[in-house]
C-alpha cells in the first residue's frame, strides 16, 4: 500500500488547476514530473511483485526482474538492447480481451518470437527514423523496432513472449516462410 | 522507390510541398491530406486586453492564418507483413511516421516536434491540420473528459450572441481523448484519437486542427511570471505523440469501432521485460 500510496498523493497534488494546465512555475513542473516518475517507478516495483507471485513455477521465480521501459515511446530501452533473449509480459489493464501490435527496439538483424504454447510469431523489423535517434537525452544503440502482433491479452490479466535474437546460421536455415497464424 | 503505402484500404503518399495525401476508394471515396503549420504567438506589454502576449494561461496567435513550413526534408517508406510505414522529415525539428498495421482499419500518425526554433526570437505554437472533402457545415465535436461528445460551432455559443475577438483561439476547445466532424449529406464520420489532451478547433468546413507543441518567449501576465518556454538537455523541449485517425460511413458500429479506438489509445498495455539470457524457451515455458 505504501507505494500505491505515493500515486494517489501524486494525483492528489495534481488536481491543482496549475498541474491540469500546465501554468506553473517550470521547477514546479518539473517537481510534478520527478514525483510521476518515482511512482511509476514504485508501480513497476508493486507489479513486478505481483506478476512474479502469478507464474506457476515457485522456485525460480524469485529470479525473474521484470523491467518497465519507460521510453518505448522514443525507442529506448536498455533490456531489449543489451540482450539476445528476453521475455516480453504485457499487462492489459482494460476489462475486455485486447490484441495489439508490440513495438520494441532492438540492435539485431534478425529475432525469432514465440507464445507460451510455442508457436513462433510473423515478426518485422522497421528501422528507427534518423529524426528519433537524434532526440536530445535519447541513450540507445536500437537501430530497429522489433514488431509482432499480441492476441487477445486476457482483460485485466497478462501474456508473455519469448524473444530470442537469430545467430547467422539459424537466419539462413529459417528462411522458409514461417506458417501464417490462422 | 516506392511511394505509396497504406495496405488494401487507403492509398497513402507525400505531395511535393510536405503534405501526406490520403485517397480511400474502399471508404466511400474520403480523401485527405494532414500537414504540420505552425501560429506565430502573440508578444505584447499585456498592458490592455489587445496586448495581451500568448502563455502558459491564454494562445493568441498574432496571424489570423496558420503558417506552412518550408519542406525541405524526404520521405521514405517501408512494407512489411505487419505494418507498413512512412518515415516523413519536414524539416530540422518536425518529423512524423504515419502507420497502417495490418488488420486494424486506422491510420496512426505519430509525431515528432522539438528543440521549436525561435532563433528569430518568435514565440511558435505548433498544429497538425486534417484536411477533408467532408461538408462539416461549421459543427465539430469534442470529448468531454474522455466521455460524452460535445457539439461545437464555429464562431458561436450555445448561450449567447457571440462578438468574437479572437477569431482562432476563440474557437479553440479542449480534446482530452476525441475531435470529430461528420457529413450530414454523405453520411460519413472522421475522428481523431488523441493520446493526450490537447486544444483543437475546425477553422475550416472539413478540417479538424490540434495543437501538438508551443514555446513562447514571453510571459502573458496572468501570474506565472514566466514565458512557456520549457527545455531539457539544454535545449527546447522535445515532444512525442500520436494521433490515430479513423473514418468511415456515420452509424453505430462507427461509433463503437471509434470508442474502441479511444479506450484502446488511453488504456494500453504496460509492457514488462525480463532478460532470460540462460534460460531456453523450454525451460521458460
Amino acid at each position: 500500500n505504501k507505494k500505491i500510496n505515493k500515486f494517489r498523493e501524486a494525483m492528489g497534488i495534481m488536481q491543482h488547476h496549475d498541474a491540469v494546465t500546465g501554468t506553473e512555475k517550470q521547477h514546479v513542473a518539473n517537481d510534478y514530473s520527478r514525483i510521476l516518475s518515482n511512482s511509476m517507478r514504485d508501480g513497476n516495483e508493486l507489479c513486478s511483485d505481483n506478476l512474479r507471485n502469478m507464474m506457476k513455477k515457485k522456485e525460480n521465480s524469485d529470479s525473474v526482474e521484470f523491467h518497465s521501459c519507460l521510453q518505448l515511446n522514443i525507442s529506448s530501452c536498455e533490456h531489449t538492447e543489451n540482450n539476445k533473449n528476453f521475455v516480453v509480459t504485457l499487462y492489459n489493464p482494460a476489462s475486455q480481451s485486447l490484441s495489439t501490435y508490440v513495438r520494441v527496439p532492438v540492435k539485431g538483424a534478425s529475432y525469432s518470437v514465440k507464445d507460451y504454447l510455442g508457436k513462433e510469431l510473423v515478426t518485422q523489423l522497421v528501422p528507427i527514423p534518423a529524426s528519433v535517434s537524434k532526440i536530445p537525452g535519447r541513450q540507445s544503440l536500437a537501430v530497429h523496432d522489433l514488431i509482432f502482433l499480441a492476441r487477445e491479452i486476457p482483460a485485466l490479466g497478462y501474456q508473455s513472449y519469448y524473444v530470442s535474437e537469430k545467430t547467422q546460421e539459424e537466419e539462413i536455415q529459417s528462411d522458409e516462410p514461417i506458417e501464417e497464424n490462422q | 522507390s516506392v511511394l505509396f503505402m497504406g495496405g488494401d484500404t487507403y492509398d497513402i503518399s507525400v505531395d511535393p510541398s510536405g503534405r501526406v495525401v490520403m485517397q480511400s476508394m474502399a471508404k466511400e471515396g474520403i480523401r485527405m491530406t494532414q500537414a504540420f503549420q505552425f501560429y506565430k504567438g502573440a508578444e505584447g506589454n499585456n498592458m490592455v486586453f489587445s496586448n495581451r502576449s500568448s502563455g502558459a494561461y491564454i494562445f493568441r496567435p498574432n496571424v489570423t492564418r496558420s503558417i506552412d513550413f518550408t519542406y525541405t526534408g524526404k520521405f521514405k517508406i517501408f512494407k512489411g507483413p505487419l505494418v507498413e510505414e512512412l518515415h516523413l522529415t519536414i524539416n530540422e525539428w518536425v518529423s512524423e511516421v504515419v502507420r497502417v498495421y495490418a488488420g486494424e482499419d486506422r491510420i496512426e500518425f505519430s509525431w515528432l516536434i522539438g528543440p521549436i526554433d525561435v532563433n528569430d526570437k518568435i514565440g511558435k505554437e505548433i498544429i497538425t491540420k486534417y484536411t477533408t472533402n467532408l461538408e462539416s457545415s461549421g459543427e465539430f465535436y469534442t470529448d468531454s473528459n474522455g466521455r460524452e461528445m460535445l457539439k461545437r460551432q464555429r464562431n458561436k455559443r450555445p448561450t449567447w450572441n457571440l462578438h468574437l475577438q479572437e477569431p482562432v483561439a476563440g474557437n479553440y476547445y479542449p480534446v482530452t481523448t476525441k475531435i470529430s466532424m461528420k457529413d450530414g449529406v454523405r453520411q460519413l464520420r472522421l475522428a481523431v484519437l488523441t493520446d493526450r489532451a490537447q486544444g483543437g478547433a475546425s477553422l475550416e468546413d472539413g478540417e479538424i486542427e490540434l495543437m501538438v507543441h508551443r514555446r513562447l518567449l514571453k510571459d502573458d501576465a496572468f501570474g506565472v511570471e514566466e514565458a512557456l518556454n520549457e527545455t531539457a538537455y539544454g535545449t527546447g523541449l522535445v515532444a512525442r505523440g500520436e494521433h490515430t485517425v479513423i473514418f468511415g460511413s456515420d452509424s453505430n458500429e462507427f461509433r463503437l469501432h471509434e470508442k474502441k479506438e479511444a479506450t484502446r489509445l488511453a488504456l494500453r498495455p504496460w509492457i514488462f521485460i525480463s532478460p532470460v539470457e540462460n534460460i531456453s524457451y523450454d525451460d521458460w515455458k
